[in-house]
């Protein structure tokens, strides 16, 4: 459960930050960890209304936030991500660290009024990220 | 030296797509310079900004095709996975005015021939066609009083690009279909594939075409005035088989329904009031259970 453990006697030595109660809750729900968020806009916001009829409202979603060093368990990375997570620690800082990006998308369709006036459905591959991960 | 033309050409684009619309991006790309990356930009740069204001599409048309969208794709825009068709764009034209009438005989149920002609230009080289239909949109305002049977006849004129005759000559590709028209239609479909696929294919992007209605036992006022109120559109399902587009097929491949050759869906659909527009022209009703 994610409700707060009363802290003991030995919890009451340590900073609040290293009780093992919120430990175990970081492990569990890490902060700030990569992770897919909402980002609603609509058309109208981008000006772009005039030749998007529909949908009006558009949630691509994004991926944000750190990649951790156990990356195979949670996010299904490749070995390759874990290699470069080592190279980064052990051996070359240059080397960036894994990034937290789309793992996979949902396509969107789109109805738009071209230039000469004809209307055109369409529908576009990868416009709405639907899951995330550290590569 | 290399290195420094390709930072700067990099710089260029980067500051011609914060000025774009970025949607733009995503309109596939052919022709003979299509390996150019920087090639959309200036089609957009050089189009939309400084060309003339958009034209607006006829009101009715419009409804139509967010009606469709309705149909195909859910609120929050994903294509619904329910569809049992490989289209991926639609595409909706009016024709070019002006729309000329050509003599008829209103008395016998012979309408006046309509002279149309549909620019298809912005249809992409990577879109292929799977499906078209010549669409009647009904006003509301008009009840047909009575059934009616009627025999849609049409002629295609001889494509410019083939050089054998005069633009506008009506010499070849005659079709005739019948349908029934019913109370409460709304719209009134007649499948043109077999017409227009080997035109589309040649990339023939305009398309003229003679259509005359004959309609014995429809009560001649009001159908005409329905049938002649506005000029139809024309509708093209397409495959759009670039990278950018959407495909069902790999979903579709392990499905119950195989698939079929667009040309034996060839007849005409008419949707009823209230309803939205026919998908593939097939029932959507459910098979019953044996």
């Amino acid at each position: 459960g994610r409700e707060t453990l009363s802290p003991g006697p030995l919890e009451s030595l340590l900073p609040a930050s290293f009780t093992p109660s919120q430990h175990f809750k970081r492990f569990l729900f890490p902060h700030d960890e990569c992770e897919l968020l909402d980002f609603r806009l609509s058309f109208r916001q981008l000006r772009w209304d005039h030749w998007i009829v529909a949908p009006q409202r558009y949630n691509p979603r994004f991926c944000k936030g750190g990649c951790p060093r156990a990356v195979r368990h949670r996010y299904g990375s490749p070995l390759h991500t874990v290699v470069q997570n080592i190279i980064y620690e052990k051996l070359d800082a240059s080397v960036p660290r894994p990034s937290c990006v789309p793992a996979a998308y949902n396509p969107l369709s789109v109805l738009t009024i071209e230039p000469d006036a004809s209307i055109a459905y369409k529908e576009y591959e990868n416009m709405i990220a639907t899951r995330c991960t550290c590569r | 030296c290399p290195a420094s033309r390709e930072e700067a050409q990099i710089s260029v684009s980067a500051k011609l797509e914060s000025e774009l619309e970025p949607w733009s991006l995503l309109q596939p790309v052919d022709g003979e310079h299509s390996s150019d990356p920087l090639l959309p930009l200036f089609k957009v740069l050089s189009g939309s900004r400084s060309g003339p204001p958009r034209l607006q599409p006829d009101a009715r048309a419009l409804h139509y095709m967010k009606k469709l969208y309705k149909t195909y794709a859910t609120k929050e825009g994903i294509p619904k996975s329910t569809r049992s068709h490989l289209y991926n764009t639609v595409r909706l034209f009016t024709p070019h005015p002006p729309q000329k009438f050509a003599s008829g005989d209103r008395g016998t149920g012979i309408f006046p021939s309509a002279d149309l002609l549909f620019n298809l230009d912005r249809v992409a080289a990577v879109e292929h066609l799977l499906r078209s239909v010549l669409l009647y949109t009904l006003n509301s305002s008009v009840s047909l009083s009575s059934a009616g049977k009627c025999v849609c006849s049409l002629v295609m004129a001889e494509p410019r690009a083939s050089g054998k005759a005069l633009p506008g000559a009506p010499s070849s590709f005659p079709f005739s279909s019948q349908l029934e028209l019913r109370k409460n239609f709304r719209w009134i479909e007649i499948d043109v594939t077999s017409l227009l696929q080997p035109l589309v294919a040649s990339n023939e992007r305009s398309v003229h075409m003679f259509v005359n209605f004959t309609c014995p036992k429809a009560g001649p006022g009001r159908l005409s005035s329905a049938l002649l109120s506005e000029p139809p559109s024309l509708i093209l399902y397409l495959n759009d088989t670039s990278a950018q587009a959407h495909h069902r097929w790999y979903s579709l491949r392990y499905g119950k329904r195989s698939l079929r050759d667009p040309g034996q869906r060839r007849g005409v659909a008419a949707c009823p009031a209230g309803e939205g527009p026919a998908e593939g022209g097939r029932s959507p009703r459910p098979r019953p259970r044996r």
